[in-house]
C-alpha cells in the first residue's frame, strides 16, 4: 500500500507486505484517524446533501491552508459554503454532518400511515450521541432546501418557523428557535442557527427530541412545507435536510495505547 | 563542559579554541574529515511515502482525499553538522559530545523539523460525514535534532 521515490536506499519497506503486515499497517492508519475501524456498514451515497456540502467545506481548506490537495469531486448544487461557515471552518477542528432519521423510523403497522408520513415531514432528528467528549460544539446550522415553486404567485410569501420539541406528544411543548418568511419563486438552502440547541443536546442526550418546522401561508394558514417547496424527506438525494455541526477540540489528543 | 565549574572558570578566556582542539583531535584520530566525504550522500534528507487509501481499499468510506504524501526523514546526521543548513544548534552540540564521548552519547537523529497538517472526510458507522483536520501529519523538512 505504499510507494516511495527512487532516491530511497533503505529496503525496509520495498517489498511485498504479508497479509498480518498489511493489517497491522492498517490498524496503525486506522489510529492515526483516531477510528477503532472501518465503518460496519456502508450503505451511504456521496451524491447526498451532506456529503456534497462536507466536500465542498473539504475544498474551501484544500484550496486555502493545505493548498497541495486538489478538489476531488464536482460538486455542483451542492449546499453551497456561505462565507459564515468559511469562518466557522478556520475556527473548526473537526467538522461532522449528521442525516434525518426522523424520517428512517419505522412505521408500526396500526397506525395511520399518512398521518405518520405528514408527521415526520414536519420532524428531524440527529443522533448527537457519538461525538467525542474532547469536542465542544462552537456552531451548529440545520439547513433545508427550498425549491422553486411554479404553481405559486410569484410574490406569494410564506413564514417558516423552526421549533425545538421540548416534549413529545400527547404534551407536546415546542420552543420557537427560528422564523422567516420566504418567497415562493426564492430557491436555495434554509440556513438555521442551531448552536445553542446542539451544545444543550450534547449535555443532555436525552432531551435531544428533534426539531418540528411549521409553515404558515401568508394568511397564517398553516400548510404542507412541500407546498412551499421545502424538500423535507421524500424529496431528491443531493436537497435532503441535515444538519451540520464545527468543533474545537479543547484539549490536546492523545492517542489511545493498543 | 564536562569538567565542572572549576574547568569552566579556568577555560573562560578562550573556550572556542578548547572545542576546536578537541575536535582537531578527534579528526586525526577518527579520520572523520574523509568520512564526510563518504557519507555526505547519506545525509539526513526528506523522502517520499504516499499513503494510498485507494491502495488500502477504503474508498468507499474515505472521501477525500484519495492518499497523501506523509513523507519520512532518513540519512546520517555526522560531523561536520553544520554544514547541514537544518541543524538545531543543539544537535551541533550533541555531535561534539558525541565526538568526544562515542561510547555513552548519541550522535543526533534525523527527525521531521518542520510538519504540516491535513484533512480527511469520511464516513462513521450512522452514514454522518466527518471532516477532521490532523496535525502534524506530513513532515514538510528534516534536520538533525
Amino acid at each position: 500500500n505504499f510507494s516511495i521515490d527512487n532516491e530511497v536506499r533503505s529496503s525496509f519497506i520495498q517489498r511485498r507486505l504479508r497479509n498480518h503486515e498489511r493489517k497491522e499497517m492498517q490498524r496503525e492508519i486506522l489510529s492515526l484517524l483516531g477510528l477503532p475501524h472501518r465503518p460496519r456498514s456502508i450503505v451511504h451515497t456521496k451524491h447526498n446533501a451532506a456529503p456534497m456540502f462536507m466536500l465542498d467545506l473539504y475544498n474551501t481548506i484544500s484550496t486555502d491552508a493545505y493548498s497541495y490537495y486538489k478538489p476531488i469531486l464536482p460538486t455542483q448544487g451542492s449546499a453551497a459554503v456561505t462565507p459564515q461557515d468559511s469562518r466557522f471552518l478556520d475556527n473548526a477542528d473537526m467538522v461532522m454532518s449528521f442525516v434525518n432519521l426522523a424520517f428512517c423510523i419505522p412505521l408500526i403497522a396500526d397506525q395511520d400511515q399518512d398521518h405518520l408520513y405528514q408527521q415526520h415531514q414536519k420532524e428531524f432528528r440527529f443522533d448527537l450521541s457519538r461525538i467525542p467528549e474532547e469536542e465542544v460544539v462552537t456552531a451548529a446550522e440545520f439547513r433545508i432546501y427550498k425549491d422553486f415553486i411554479q404553481e405559486s404567485y410569484e410574490n406569494e410569501t410564506f413564514r417558516v418557523s423552526l421549533y425545538q420539541v421540548l416534549q413529545e406528544p400527547p404534551n407536546r411543548e415546542l420552543l420557537l428557535l427560528d422564523q422567516r418568511v420566504i418567497w415562493a419563486a426564492e430557491e436555495g438552502w434554509l440556513v438555521f442557527d442551531l448552536t445553542a440547541t446542539s451544545n444543550l443536546w450534547v449535555v443532555n442526550p436525552e432531551q435531544n427530541l428533534g426539531l418540528h418546522l411549521v409553515l404558515e401561508d401568508s394568511h397564517g394558514q398553516r400548510t404542507n412545507p412541500r407546498l412551499a417547496g421545502l424538500v423535507t424527506g421524500s424529496g431528491p438525494q443531493d436537497k435532503q435536510p441535515f444538519m451540520v455541526v464545527f468543533f474545537k477540540a479543547n484539549e490536546v489528543r492523545f492517542r489511545g495505547t493498543r | 563542559s564536562a569538567h565542572g565549574n572549576k574547568g569552566r572558570q579556568s577555560n573562560r578566556s578562550k573556550p572556542q579554541r578548547t572545542v576546536q582542539d578537541a575536535l582537531k583531535a578527534a579528526e586525526a584520530e577518527t579520520g572523520a574529515v574523509k568520512d564526510v566525504i563518504t557519507t555526505e550522500s547519506k545525509g539526513c534528507k526528506k523522502h517520499e511515502l504516499y499513503v494510498s487509501f485507494r491502495d488500502l481499499g477504503w474508498q468507499d468510506w474515505i472521501i477525500a482525499p484519495e492518499g497523501y504524501a506523509a513523507y519520512y526523514c532518513e540519512g546520517e546526521c555526522a560531523f561536520p553538522l553544520n554544514s547541514y543548513m537544518n541543524a538545531t544548534n543543539h544537535a551541533i552540540v550533541q555531535t561534539l559530545v558525541h565526538f568526544i564521548n562515542p561510547e555513552t552519547v548519541p550522535k543526533p537523529c534525523c527527525a521531521p523539523t518542520q510538519l504540516h497538517g491535513i484533512s480527511v472526510l469520511y464516513f462513521d458507522d450512522s452514514s454522518n460525514v466527518i471532516l477532521k483536520k490532523y496535525r502534524n501529519m506530513v513532515v514538510r523538512a528534516c534536520g538533525c535534532h
